[in-house]
């Protein structure tokens, strides 16, 4: 248990909501 | 058979005894997602942040967002009434919590919000000071550790100005607030204890 954040599923909801931003990022 | 679920970020500390573990922690997630996310739309309006690697950004995201969520959420932790206030808006009394099976972890939090909520800080103030709780280069798997650390020294120079400025007769609460820092390390690490006795559970 060395990594609560990705054994709980932090990361995902991190990674996802960062994702939006550079999907959102004009190119 | 736990029965309670001690973390405000659910919209109550009851837990349904028929549902597996996987379901409560499926509805606790629903509830506390939505925070999270608040978290990382925050980050992003932080003025270079942007410019970090995605992996640095995953890795204070990850590290800090427990603690950006204890100082947002400070304000539930009510000192004087001695409550609690739960996602669901219902207010649970600290004895009825003792009761359901918090220990030092709750009081510890009640502690912080006390000196937390003490210093008064404005909004502006509490947001600034939230940028430096996640900018924080010492957080493990940082692969860029000079850049993390400008950001954060940038952040820090800031918060310290604004202090400055709207608390000219009150030196110390710049102080103050650099050592709610530490505290809020310590509060990460009794908070990733308790979910370990969540998983066990």
């Amino acid at each position: 248990f060395s990594d609560p954040a990705s054994n709980l599923g932090l990361e995902d909801i991190i990674r996802k909501a960062l994702m939006g931003n550079l999907e959102e990022r004009p190119e | 058979n736990r029965m309670h679920l001690l973390c405000p970020m659910n919209t109550s500390p009851h837990v349904n005894p028929h549902k597996s573990g996987h379901g409560i922690w499926e509805e606790f997630s629903h509830s506390f997602t939505p925070a999270v996310r608040e978290v990382v739309e925050f980050a992003k309006r932080i003025p270079g942040f942007s410019d970090l690697s995605q992996h640095d950004q995953v890795s204070l995201l990850k590290a800090g967002t427990f603690e950006v969520l204890v100082v947002r959420f400070a304000s539930l932790f009510d000192v004087k009434d001695r409550t609690v206030t739960f996602l669901g808006g219902t207010k649970y009394s600290v004895e009825a919590l003792r009761a359901m099976g918090a220990g030092d972890f709750l009081t510890s939090m009640m502690d912080f919000s006390e000196n937390l909520m003490g210093l008064s800080l404005s909004e502006e103030e509490m947001s600034l000071f939230t940028t430096v709780v996640l900018i924080s280069a010492d957080r493990s798997g940082i692969e860029n550790v000079n850049s993390v650390e400008a950001l954060q020294e940038t952040l820090i120079r800031h918060l310290k100005g604004l202090i400055t400025k709207n608390h000219t007769n009150e030196s110390a609460i710049f102080t103050k607030l650099l050592l709610r820092l530490p505290e809020l390390r310590s509060l990460n690490n009794m908070h990733s204890e308790q979910l370990l006795a969540f998983k066990i559970h």
